[in-house]
Parts: C-alpha cells; sequence; structure tokens
C-alpha cells in the first residue's frame, strides 16, 4: 500500500 | 484591534492539545466571524481544519481580519502557566508582530499576561470541496480512541469498512491479526453513547494509524466523533466543539501501489 498525499485530493486556493 | 474573551479557557488548552501533536506551526486567521485555522502536517497526508466562531466567545472584537502565525510549542507553554478555571482573554493590534495572553482567576485576585511573539508563515491553502459522503458514522469519541489505540499494536494500517450492518476496524501484522466490529445501537440511555450509521453505499478504506491516534487527542473536546467516508477520497474526522464549532482531520487514503 502508498500513501497518498492529501494535496492530490484539494485544490491549491 | 483584535480581542476574544473565553470564561472557560479548558477549551483552548484542549484545542492545542488536539493540532500540537500533527503541527508545529499554524496560523490562526481572525475574522469577523470567528477564527479558523487550515494547516496540513509536514508529510502532507492529513490535513487540520478549526472553526470556532465568534458567538461562542463571551467576548469577541474583531476589527480588521487579522492573520497570526504561532508557534505551537511557544503557545503551549504559555497555556500551561493558565489554570483550567482561568478565565483567557487573547489581544493583538492591527498588525501586530505579538500577541497577548492574559489570564485572570475568578476571584480576579490573580492577573497575569504572556506576551507571545507572532511568526511569519507562508502556508499553503487548499479548497476543500463539499462532498456527499457514502458513509457516515457516528460514535462515541472515546471508542474510537480505543480502537485506534489498540488496533496501532498489530501493524500500521487500519482499515475501515462500512456497511450497513456495522463498521468494522481491522489490523495486521507480524503478531497476527485484530477485528473490531461495532454494530449500530439499539437504544441507548444518552445519545452520546450511540453508534450510528448513514450509509449510501458500502466502503472499504485503508488508512495509517499513526494519523488516526494523532486525530484522536481531540476526544476531550467531544464525547461524539463523526467519521465520513467515500471511496478514494480524504476520511474526514470531526469533533464538535461546544457552542463554538469544530475540528476536523482530513486524511489520505492508502492505496494499492
Amino acid at each position: 500500500m502508498s500513501q497518498r498525499d492529501i494535496t492530490s485530493y484539494f485544490s491549491r486556493v | 484591534m483584535f480581542e476574544a474573551r473565553l470564561v472557560q479557557c479548558s477549551m483552548l488548552k484542549k484545542v492545542l492539545e488536539a493540532i500540537k501533536e500533527l503541527l508545529n506551526e499554524a496560523t490562526f486567521d481572525c475574522s469577523d466571524a470567528g477564527i479558523q485555522l487550515q494547516a496540513m502536517d509536514n508529510s502532507h497526508v492529513s490535513l487540520v481544519s478549526l472553526n470556532l466562531r465568534s458567538d461562542g466567545f463571551d467576548k469577541y472584537r474583531c476589527d480588521r481580519n487579522l492573520s497570526m502565525g504561532i508557534n505551537l510549542a511557544s503557545m503551549t507553554k504559555i497555556m500551561k502557566c493558565a489554570g483550567n478555571d482561568d478565565v483567557l482573554t487573547i489581544k493583538a493590534q492591527d498588525n501586530a508582530d505579538n500577541v497577548m495572553f492574559m489570564f485572570e482567576s475568578q476571584n480576579q485576585e490573580k492577573v497575569s499576561d504572556y506576551d507571545m511573539k507572532l511568526i511569519n508563515l507562508d502556508q499553503e491553502h487548499l479548497g476543500i470541496p463539499e462532498t456527499d459522503y457514502s458513509c457516515i458514522i457516528k460514535m462515541p469519541s472515546g471508542e474510537f480512541a480505543r480502537i485506534c489505540r489498540d488496533l496501532s499494536q498489530f501493524g500500521e494500517s487500519v482499515v475501515i469498512s462500512c456497511t450497513k450492518e456495522g463498521v468494522k476496524f481491522s489490523a495486521a501484522g507480524d503478531v497476527g491479526a485484530a477485528n473490531i466490529k461495532l454494530a449500530q445501537t439499539a437504544n441507548v440511555d444518552k445519545e452520546e453513547e450511540a453508534v450510528t450509521i448513514e450509509m449510501q453505499e458500502p466502503v472499504t478504506l485503508t488508512f495509517a494509524c499513526r494519523y488516526l491516534n494523532s486525530f484522536t487527542k481531540a476526544t476531550a473536546l467531544s464525547p461524539q466523533v463523526q467519521l465520513s467516508m467515500s471511496a478514494d477520497v480524504p476520511l474526514v474526522v470531526e469533533y464538535k466543539i461546544g457552542d463554538f464549532g469544530h475540528i476536523r482531520y482530513y486524511l489520505a487514503p492508502k492505496i494499492e501501489e
């Protein structure tokens, strides 16, 4: 299993 | 001018406990609406979102929006100097480079003030989309903390699997395997002891134990915790904070390589 990065789900504002 | 007064300063102590394991520093954004904080942990796996509404405070004044960059270890040192029953007032001037914490004992015979330097933080802000979650689990926060603690002995990851029958937490590793199943409670005397599940579709996701355990540092803030899950999106772990608002933790799932 690999850990996803939270920034890959939410857009930068 | 910013000024916020809190009769029970224990709430802020608990908030600090709930964030200081994940974050070294954070920006407290103060506006007329209240105090907001959004920050990712160092490894960008989780995100903390705190909302304290102005109407929860005993007195609240914020003439101009103010972003206070705070070293949480420094703030912890200061908050340790406050008694749980002390009345807290936080004060800052517009564009100030420091913030003042004033603690007054209930009988007003002891008044202390601590001035703390603010820091400049260049933090990324993330937009969190509104999501209709497939499963929303509400359960006693102490039970969730216990499950996370127990399962972290067995592996680095916890699999959370939610169906309409209930929710299952599983971990496996060198010692063996562990499974904890919780069914919805049929009858409970106290609402805060209930386990409830709202399910549109069953969901199974895997998360790092370490972060879940850090989130449970918020247990003292609320008797209940809410877990919201949908396939392939971050888990939301939410603790309500009395009349103030909430703290939410978002955690990116682990996925197959």
